[in-house]
């Protein structure tokens, strides 16, 4: 069972996009697929929209079980949806002892998916600290800007703490560039910088595509909306490589 | 003096980009302007990049003075910096009592400035009702996308429930819009949705324009980067809006 947290601390890098449009397409390919979400701001939630009555907060902090919180959003792909409860969460959490692994320990009992990813909200918080001992395998959609350049350095270092500290070892294993526009300069500097720190990790850029975001408002995967366009092009692109890569 | 929280807790919508050259644009008109950076991201440093030994944790943990802290970044613009010390700080004052107030209360000293902006993370964090009820001014970048339309939303939730609580009146005072591509038609629905509900508070809207990132890989502003960009264009513009809503 594949487990992937996609994490980048900055914000609007195309975590939550990655994580619906990968979710997405392999589900699409069979692969009975689990998206989990951390993020206060649920946005998974909101761009599948589905009915549901339990979320991460009951699952972590009422000790639900997993079925009463996970819904069916599309055949083969399910989601643990989150909202403001989470932040409810992670201040009781706070409180907890193993407050870092309490994702993990609730998870292990979750086994029959194919692929389990773990979106992840902005910020160096306990719920990401917990996405990535669960996980332990860490996908960057990086966006090809400095600011995100920097963000990931802020990031190697905390999950470099968190392998010392917890003696969890935590990879990071794809990274993956977003937001790629071929004419300017700055997203091939940004995509080679990437390229030269992360040898052999890069993916095929993800370029700038207003149908990914169009996609959110009609609550639709990109391989639903708009199936031609380049955003469903480079996302098939990176779900044949995270197949590949096994 | 005028005291501006630049916030939004979708990731990635131009807070720190309007933070750097609103504080810039503002600068040159001769306004004495502090930046307050209150995201352990410390992007206002990245950007900036000066030297700076003091921060906003020894600030508001350490009790140390502002003067202190504050360092020059350009003639009259002024930086107290932020790093990942403040997430530190935001975990010890989260044990304290007033601990919405902190920052209020130790910034009521800091009054030779004529504009002081608190830049934010994208989080729903203490440090954030922190920014709101000292500036009790917020300034809304929102991105032309749908997902962060659904987080002005939360952000609004949370400013009524300050506002219940605290008893502050914080007022969201302009919408920004950002990222403005006029080629897509999810721009202009975004935009409009904006005016429909923020009637008389939107902006002109800042066009995505690369020289604004290139513009942090300089350490510049984008005055002095690309002073006849649109991005120096439009910021110019809000410069004015500014300083006209007095
Ligand atoms: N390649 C792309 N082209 C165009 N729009 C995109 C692309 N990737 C993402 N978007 C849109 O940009 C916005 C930000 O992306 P997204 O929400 O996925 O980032 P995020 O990293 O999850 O943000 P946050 O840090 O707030 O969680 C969304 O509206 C999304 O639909
Ligand atoms: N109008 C624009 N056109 C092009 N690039 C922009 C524009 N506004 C901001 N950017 C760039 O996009 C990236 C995200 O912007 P920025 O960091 O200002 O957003 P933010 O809301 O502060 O993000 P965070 O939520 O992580 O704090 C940065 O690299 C920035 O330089
Ligand atoms: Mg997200
Ligand atoms: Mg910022």
């Amino acid at each position: 069972m594949k487990k992937i947290a996609i994490i980048n601390q900055k914000g609007g890098t195309g975590k939550t996009t990655t994580a619906v449009n990968l979710g997405g397409g392999l589900a699409l390919e069979g692969y009975k697929t689990l998206l989990v979400d951390v993020d206060p701001q649920g946005n998974l939630a909101t761009w599948f929209n589905p009915e549901y009555e339990r979320s991460l907060y009951h699952f972590l902090v009422e000790d639900e079980s997993p079925d009463s919180c996970i819904v069916e959003v599309r055949e083969n792909l399910y989601l643990l949806p989150s909202d403001k409860t989470a932040a409810q969460a992670e201040k009781i959490l706070t409180g907890q002892t193993s407050r870092e692994t309490i994702l993990m320990r609730k998870m292990s009992e979750v086994d029959d998916y194919d692929v389990i990813i773990v979106d992840c909200p902005p910020s160096l918080s306990l719920l990401n600290q917990n996405a990535l001992i669960y996980a332990r395998t860490a996908y960057l959609p990086v966006s090809m800007n400095y600011l995100a350049l920097v963000g990931v350095r802020n990031l190697l270092e905390n999950i470099r703490q968190i392998n010392e500290i917890m003696d969890r070892d935590v990879k990071v294993s794809l990274v993956i560039p977003t937001f790629y526009d071929k004419r300017t300069n700055e997203s091939k500097e940004i995509y080679e910088t990437l390229k030269e720190h992360f040898d052999g990790k890069v993916t095929e850029p993800i370029r700038t595509n207003v149908r990914l975001s169009e996609a959110s408002s009609y609550n639709q995967t990109i391989f639903e909306y708009a199936p031609n366009s380049h955003g469903a092009e480079d996302y098939s692109t990176l779900v044949e490589r995270v197949i590949e890569n096994g």
